[in-house]
């Protein structure tokens, strides 16, 4: 039980410290409150933004958070790669560049897999293949406007 | 394995029959608050098994039929996904995989069942074609509206224990 | 200690009905779990976009919650006038239109009441009548970038 | 009555002196992530006592003081706010009001020390003078970032109490 724990501990924070510094130039790794016996506590990302001092991530802004959640959730995709990935609105937090950061590495990871992303930000839908567009018509329903390829 | 169509018929806001196409690369979805995006993903979770009517945002599995002031509430919902198995992740003999949820509603409650390629077949079984292919409930391959501040929030404890379920 | 209670409730609910239908011409009220005794329940948001069936908070879509929950602190803000107002990030879940409508009101209201609002989104710096850039320099230093006026 | 001018001096990340100019209409406040846009509205609701060291983010009120890897850590965090008040608003003399409120860490703690108008005064008679300009801790005219997702996610005998304390 320990053991299958570590291996999946250690092989999705190998992959957190490549995705968090790939998204945010700055370094982070997870942490387990207890070594010996994971199973006694909790788990801690320790991130530091690029150029800045390590801190807790309650200390952070609300974006940087969000982009250190958000590297934790693509490790764990990459640890146990999936066929299709649906993502709805993981955008919403981040500016302009950090989003852009995100959709790229989605646009990157589609090459090989299927990416299905809801999202109202720029960023994303100019760098997606195409667009479907979502209504809502009278009596609460919803209709598909059509698809825009880029 | 990738989607290649989902079919809504009275799941929530889709209260007439809609067919979206999907492709195996990078596709957005995009509206206006309250149009409908989340139900998308919402249905996706709901066919393939991968969550509770309360991450559905409904009380109940029945709340997720289409109902509006306008019209009599239909008795049933059913979503249908289909995929391009070529590559045989999901490892039956036929290249495309089709899978459908339908929701009853009777009189004492209500029946929900299951189908894979036309047969109807137990939640489990859905678990156990999907796991094969690496789609589990626990994979985070599908992020919910609100789930990276859930991430931000939660206490270390909860985060550790999405390594256990994921080990 | 009820009477204060329902004086202020049946203000904060006159004022929500109002701000409700503007930005979402859909109708809203609040409504306690308990009349008699207001303080053996809750308070519930019942709330109806337009030409929509009613529901809970909860069935709603992200936006549709947030527009909702700015009209019950408009409605707070409206029943208990300050001198200033500042908001942080209050647009973040809405599309163009609603990010729109909500800057269009905060506009209207600054002519009498200073309003600092901290936005990432361009309806409300455009309807802004100035707009100061903060940036992180080396060291972990904030700096003010400039203003830039409409 | 309305802010004229915000000091910060070694709040946050605030390592510099900067003074911020406010004019008595709209502003909006813009630039990236972990750029210290909120850590200003935390400067706020600081000097005017109108939060605990919890919603600012900080484990314990020292946390506030700037703090890098590069410089020696200061031992005081200083935040200043000016407001016009030719209007009377807050019932004083004075057409000009001026808040401010330090920090200094020494080894056994730390200190908090406010001023109204050059004059050392308790946190009670700050909130004492604010509330006369309708400025109190409940009144929701600061909402931070998250306020919002609270509120749809707080229970319903939460969002009541908000309520009673405006009462
Ligand atoms: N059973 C149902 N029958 C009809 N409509 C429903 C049902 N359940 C939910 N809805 C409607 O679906 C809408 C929510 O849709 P959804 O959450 O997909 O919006 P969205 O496009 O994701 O918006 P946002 O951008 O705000 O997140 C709500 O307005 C709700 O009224
Ligand atoms: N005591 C401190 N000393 C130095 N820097 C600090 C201190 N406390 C917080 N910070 C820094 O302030 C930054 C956060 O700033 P803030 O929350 O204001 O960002 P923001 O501009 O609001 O970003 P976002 O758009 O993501 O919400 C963090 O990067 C954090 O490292
Ligand atoms: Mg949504
Ligand atoms: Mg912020």
């Amino acid at each position: 039980k320990k053991e299958t724990f570590m291996e999946a501990f250690e092989g999705i924070n190998e992959a957190f410290k490549v995705i968090f510094h790939e998204l945010s130039d700055g370094s982070g790794t997870l942490i387990l409150d207890d070594d010996e016996d994971p199973f006694a506590g909790g788990l801690t990302l320790k991130v530091q933004p690029k150029e800045k001092t390590l801190r807790r991530l309650e200390a952070m802004s609300g974006g940087e958070k969000s982009l250190t959640a958000l590297a934790f959730v693509f490790a764990i995709q990459k640890y146990r790669p999936a066929p299709f990935y649906a993502f709805d609105e993981i955008d919403m937090f981040l500016d302009g560049i950090n989003a852009d950061k995100v959709a790229q590495r989605v646009k990157k990871s589609a090459k090989n897999v299927q990416f299905i992303v809801v999202s109202l930000r720029k960023p994303m839908i100019e760098a997606a293949e195409r667009t479907i567009g979502v209504t809502m018509q009278q009596n609460n329903i919803t209709n598909i406007t059509g698809m825009e390829l880029r | 394995m990738y989607i290649t169509e989902i079919e809504f018929l009275n799941f929530k806001s889709f209260g007439k029959k809609v067919k979206i196409p999907f492709f195996d690369d990078f596709t957005t979805i995009s509206g206006p608050n309250g149009s409908g995006k989340s139900n998308i993903v919402d249905g996706i979770l709901f066919v393939l098994g991968l969550s509770s009517s309360r991450t559905l945002r409904a009380e109940k599995l029945t709340d997720l039929i289409y109902s509006s002031d306008e019209s009599k509430k239909p008795d049933f919902a059913q979503v249908t996904i289909r995929f391009n198995n070529s590559d045989h992740a999901i490892p039956v003999d036929s290249d495309e995989v089709v899978i459908s949820r339908k929701i009853k509603e009777t009189d004492s409650g209500y029946y929900s069942y299951f189908y894979f390629n036309g047969k109807s077949v137990s939640l489990t079984d859905i678990h156990t074609h999907l796991a094969k292919a690496g789609v589990t409930p626990e994979g985070y391959n599908v992020v919910m509206q609100g789930d990276v501040t859930r991430i931000t929030t939660m206490t270390s404890l909860q985060r550790r224990k999405i390594i256990d379920e994921i080990a």
